[in-house]
């Protein structure tokens, strides 16, 4: 199934990355 | 002229109707069941596409939640141990997503398309938006295969 990808740019270059795997 | 083609018109209709009064009848049911079962049929599909609007809408209001609050704990975290408590939580059996921290957006090859995946996307922006007060956040959805992970060099299917 296809995987959701959510990313949030917390900082300046720090990006917190999350998927439904 | 326009008075003798509509004459010609009326007179092939008159033509091709059956000719006895009982004809007429089950030729006028025929139409008249057809057009019950197509309006039906219409109404029906419209019916069930909206209950399945709402109940992924729904689905995906109930994720973008459980999202949002994983979100929420990793940003609330200093940020020297981010990477401890994801690799504490790894250790443990992990969080119900796979997280992790980088220097930059990596990039995701966007698929699908149409009015369920834009509802998805459309309610987990307002539902992050709206539980982390923050306006950049992006929603994709990735093939598996292609899925980039860490960094934009390593797939998913490689680890």
């Amino acid at each position: 199934p296809p995987i959701l990808v959510v990313q949030l740019e917390l900082e300046p270059a720090t990006w917190l990355y999350l998927a439904t795997i | 002229t326009a008075d003798t083609r509509w004459r010609r018109l009326r007179r092939r209709l008159a033509r091709s109707l059956p000719g006895t009064l009982r004809g007429r009848f089950v030729l006028i049911m025929v139409v008249g069941v057809l057009a019950a079962q197509l309006a039906s049929y219409v109404i029906w599909t419209s019916q069930v596409r909206d209950s399945r609007l709402a109940q992924l809408e729904e689905l995906s209001s109930n994720v973008a939640f459980s999202v949002a609050s994983t979100m929420r704990f990793f940003r609330s975290l200093p940020r020297e141990y981010r990477h401890i408590v994801l690799d504490q939580l790894r250790d443990m059996g992990g969080p119900r997503f796979f997280v992790s921290v980088n220097e930059k957006r990596l990039d995701v090859a966007d698929i699908g398309e149409g009015p369920e995946k834009a509802r998805v996307v459309e309610t987990f922006r307002r539902i992050l938006t709206e539980q982390l007060d923050i306006d950049a956040v992006s929603v994709e959805f990735s093939r598996p295969e292609t899925l980039r992970v860490f960094n934009n060099e390593v797939l998913l299917k490689d680890l």
